[in-house]
């Protein structure tokens, strides 16, 4: 979570 | 996933239905600014390139995702062809440039890292948070919208302030945090705050 390689919002 | 991230997406979504029926059923896009339109492409491809390697990982994300640049895409194309006699630039004229450049030089600024798709990701959401200016600029020009584009930008900018209490929730809950993301929902938020309080009050 809050890795910026994944954002998981839109 | 909170109940203000589904309302948010469910907002978007319902956003991009109103002004494709809009076009449909008026056989018009009178009142539809192609530049924040087009601005709202740019911001999709951009920030769902991500696609590529995270499909993956949410179903549900990534349908969003192509949702978003497909009818985006297709709104644009109306705009262009079917539509085009009824598109008038004359009334579309807020220099862009403007937006793009400023999310530009943010996004080099601050990225949360100097890598391309991290630099492109930060300039769709600087991008996606003036995206609508050209619109309301429109709006204030022609004096009088349709009930129906009133409705659409309500639904849009109803989209990223649902996304505020959402962040708060993940901060909270997950101890979430996406500063660029929030600083960006939060100037989007204030950018719509008068044409929601008009909405309200009309």
């Amino acid at each position: 979570k809050g890795d910026p390689e994944t954002h998981d919002e839109l | 996933m909170n109940i203000f991230r589904i309302g948010g997406d469910l907002s978007h979504l319902i956003s991009i239905f109103i002004l494709l029926h809009k076009m449909r059923t008026s056989k018009s896009c009178i009142g539809i600014s192609f530049k924040s339109q087009v601005l709202y492409l740019i911001v999709y491809v951009t920030r769902y390139l991500d696609l590529l390697w995270t499909f993956q990982h949410s179903t549900y994300n990534s349908l969003m995702k192509i949702i978003f640049i497909g009818s985006s895409a297709y709104t644009i194309y109306l705009m262009l062809n079917d539509f085009k006699p009824t598109h008038d630039p004359n009334i579309d004229t807020f220099k862009v440039e403007y937006l793009i450049g400023g999310s530009a030089i943010l996004a080099l600024l601050f990225p949360y890292k100097w890598t391309t798709s991290e630099v492109l990701w930060s300039f769709s959401i600087w991008l996606e948070s003036v995206a609508i200016l050209p619109q309301l600029f429109m709006l204030q020009r022609t004096g009088e919208a349709e009930t129906i584009t009133t409705h659409y930008i309500f639904a849009l900018g109803a989209y990223r302030a649902l996304y505020i209490p959402n962040w708060l929730c993940r901060y909270l809950f997950e101890n979430f945090t996406d500063p660029i993301a929030i600083i960006a929902g939060i100037i989007q938020t204030i950018l719509y705050s008068d044409f929601f309080y008009i909405y309200y009050t009309k």
